[in-house]
């Protein structure tokens, strides 16, 4: 199964 | 006092049909450099950024920066009650809750203003950096959505993969799989139906086909649509708004559990 990443996970600190 | 004055109206129409199923509520962020928006969809998977820049406004007056709270669907609703061809113009005050929507018809014959509460919208503002893509697709925007539309008749998912022999979208579901291959074809006679393919290296990432479907609500906007990826990061699928800017969606890719 794959599972839906959240995309504050990549932008949240740069 | 904020009054932006786009003579091409229908521009606007088309970028809110592109947002209102994805994003709620959103801030409009108004500055001198032009309008603005960032938002993330309810569940915080995609993100969307439109630009539209102040060079792009027949008049554009923004004293000092200006947030505007509004409701994507209810924004739609009003400018929907604009033609394709009025000149749309934006206005509000610095303390006031409400904006203002003025069409009037290339002729000036029909002048019609429609006013919408504002709202208070607490939103966090993502940092997105330049990035360095492995691989960028440009291609028609038509045939994008009608792979999107198609592959999710038949799975959940699409898997993207970008190799030097052209770009592939691929789904599986319980009825079977589909596979779709587009090849590089640069359609010098013809650059809206060319597909264009740099690649630094081979990339292949899955995403969700409900996103990507709602992405192409932007298709009316441009004939082109440019696809960037990087492995496990999310995937940036722009549409230009005619010379004035672009809206960019950004959607995380699914990862194995």
């Amino acid at each position: 199964l794959k599972s839906q990443t959240r995309i504050a996970r990549f932008y949240r600190f740069s | 006092m904020l009054e932006l004055r786009l003579v091409q109206g229908g521009l606007l129409k088309k970028v809110l049909e592109s947002l209102k199923d994805l994003v709620n509520d959103a801030n409009f962020d108004c500055s001198a450099s032009g309008f603005s928006l960032q938002a993330m969809d309810s569940s915080h998977v995609a993100l969307v950024a439109l630009l539209l820049r102040s060079e792009g406004f027949e008049h554009y007056r923004c004293d000092r920066n200006l947030s505007l709270g509004m409701n994507l669907n209810n924004m739609a609703k009003m400018l929907k009650c604009a033609a394709n061809d009025d000149i749309v113009t934006i206005k509000a005050d610095d303390a006031s809750d409400s904006v203002t929507f003025m069409f009037e018809s290339p002729n000036q014959d029909k002048i019609a203003d429609f006013e919408m509460k504002l709202m208070d919208i607490d939103s966090e503002h993502l940092g997105i950096p330049e990035a360095e893509f492995q691989a960028i697709v440009r291609m028609p925007s038509a045939e994008f959505a009608r792979i999107c539309k198609d592959l999710s008749t038949i799975g959940d998912t699409v898997v993207i993969s970008v190799t030097k022999e052209g770009v592939k979208f691929s789904t599986r579901g319980d009825i079977g799989t589909a596979n779709i291959v587009c090849r590089q074809n640069p359609s010098i006679d013809k650059p809206e139906e060319a597909t264009i393919i740099e690649m630094e290296e081979p990339v292949s990432l899955t995403f969700a086909l409900r996103y990507m479907n709602s992405f192409t609500k932007a298709t009316p906007l441009a004939n082109q649509v440019t696809i960037s990826l990087s492995a496990d990061l999310p995937v940036v699928v722009e549409y230009r708004v005619a010379e004035m800017g672009y809206i960019r969606f950004y959607l995380a890719p699914k990862i194995e559990e």
